[in-house]
């Protein structure tokens, strides 16, 4: 799979551009969190694109991400 | 939206909705 780059992102409309960068987090965040990658993905989506592509091209920076989402996600369903 | 639903889940495959809803 070819890398997102934010100029492939910025010829698609906005809706598709987070629909693109969900695939990739899905993809990376599912083996992960199998039962919580949709809630996750979610939650990152919410971040600015350019932000996300960021952390598409840093494992160890989304890693975090991922980890901080969970703990965000686990405080708000207790 | 309510908070009990967020956040959104993503669906590979599914168009994303997003908080377009809210």
């Amino acid at each position: 799979q070819e890398p997102l780059t934010a100029s492939m992102l910025a010829k698609a409309p906005p809706q598709e551009q987070k629909q693109m960068l969900g695939e990739r987090l899905y993809h990376l965040i599912y083996p992960l969190h199998p039962s919580l990658a949709g809630k996750i993905t979610g939650m990152l989506l919410e971040i600015d694109n350019s932000e996300v592509l960021l952390l598409l091209e840093s494992p160890a920076s989304l890693r975090s991400k991922i980890e901080e989402a969970v703990t965000v996600l686990q405080a708000h369903q207790a | 939206g309510s908070s009990i639903s967020w956040p959104p889940e993503f669906h590979p495959g599914v168009p994303w909705k997003g908080l377009q809803n809210i």
